[in-house]
């Protein structure tokens, strides 16, 4: 699915440099489960950003089922986003004047899905994370739990291939976070999606099949917890 | 501290209401190191944003240090806040175009320290999160993990008698989230500080001297995990 070829991103602020990504090398197979885990300030979302084409890197190459994506322009970048990924942010990003239903079905929306199926699609993902009694609410009237909820629901409303999270249990209480947890493992299990995290949270990496360490922007070693 | 009476917070959404708070009765003696624990959506916020004054309930009584706050006029309300509370917010609430340093030194201006005297007590703040070296980024120009940390410094520059945490490891990893729950121990116990959190993080629950169950608005039980 995904080939990640040395890999490096460095931000300019005034006249100093800050190199987020060193030199990643980095393959994801088709069905995996793996986390990206480290150190806060350590890349992760930097990475996630970068091979889900929300950025561009400052060299290196990025593969995503065999098409060099790292240069696309907005447009073509967007389509291949559109029809192959969701991304869960780590700061949610939702719409504050949409309602959880609408912000859930933006991808669709995005996609030229007509309005009846999309909110069948989204109610259906908002009922998996037990946010559709809320579905009329808006961002701020939600607890930050909640939210997180409907940022994951967006991202799985549009039944995408390839999930990318960062971070997305941060914010949810065990019980909550492990039902999470589950639905993401069946729909690798039993649908084959694809799933790369970012996360800290140690239920979350007893779950995966592969965990990828980084620190200070390069990858440092992995480990495989569980066989898939 | 905190002497709170049968609180009760409901919100209004057109002519649905929803009952965040069902009546809830708390004490939180001086030095304590308490958090308030229970599933996404169950009244965390809600409940600390109250006895932080950054909101009235529906009905109800809390009195901080024995004066009844929780029908303070605005100006009232945030001289009391300034005085004796420390607040983290769970989405950070850190002002976009100030810098991690002039965001940690935001209430020390509010309180008229002057520039010199904030920027070191603020630097100070930040160093023990590790953070002084970014000190002049935006938010923007800073990870999930890192803006979380200015908003702790935040709260702890002024040196407040009282912190109000909502969520403030939820996105750290185990080793820096570490380091900042042995810093609030430290300050709780030589200091007297007291703390309430709000959190999932078993890690921080494993250090807490109490926790108060909460569920649907209503507080269920407690425990004592460790002696104080
Ligand atoms: N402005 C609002 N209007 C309507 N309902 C609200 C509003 N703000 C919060 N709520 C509701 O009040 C309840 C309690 O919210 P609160 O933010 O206190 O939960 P929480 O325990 O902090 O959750 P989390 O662990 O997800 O942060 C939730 O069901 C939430 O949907
Ligand atoms: N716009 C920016 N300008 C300058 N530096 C940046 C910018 N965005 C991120 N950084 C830096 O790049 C590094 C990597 O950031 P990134 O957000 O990828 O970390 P992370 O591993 O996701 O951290 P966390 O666990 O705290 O979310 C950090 O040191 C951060 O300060
Ligand atoms: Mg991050
Ligand atoms: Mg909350």
């Amino acid at each position: 699915v995904y080939e990640v070829k040395d890999l490096k991103k460095t931000y300019q602020i005034g006249d100093v440099k800050t190199d987020a990504l060193r030199g990643v090398n980095l393959t994801i197979n088709e069905g995996e489960f793996t986390a990206i885990a480290g150190p806060s300030g350590s890349g992760k979302s930097t990475l996630l950003h970068l091979i889900g084409g929300l950025d561009k890197p400052s060299s290196g190459e990025i593969y995503l089922n065999g098409k060099r994506i790292d240069q696309l322009d907005k447009k073509d970048g967007a389509a291949v986003r559109l029809s192959t990924l969701g991304f869960v942010f780590q700061a949610y990003n939702l719409i504050p004047v949409l309602t959880a239903l609408e912000n859930a079905a933006f991808v669709l929306e995005l996609q030229g899905v007509s309005k009846k199926d999309r909110e069948a699609k989204a109610l259906a993902a908002l009922k998996t994370l037990e946010m559709d009694e809320l579905k009329d609410r808006r961002p701020n009237q939600l607890s930050g739990g909640q939210q997180q909820r409907v940022a994951v629901a967006r991202a799985l409303a549009a039944n995408p291939k390839v999930i990318l999270a960062d971070e997305p249990t941060a914010n949810l209480d065990s019980e909550t976070g492990q039902r999470l947890i589950h639905y993401m493992k069946k729909l690798n299990q039993e649908q084959g999606v694809t799933f790369v995290f970012s996360t800290h949270d140690p239920r979350l990496l007893e779950h995966v099949s592969r965990i990828v360490r980084i620190e200070d922007g390069k990858v440092t070693g992995e480990e495989q917890p569980k066989p898939m």
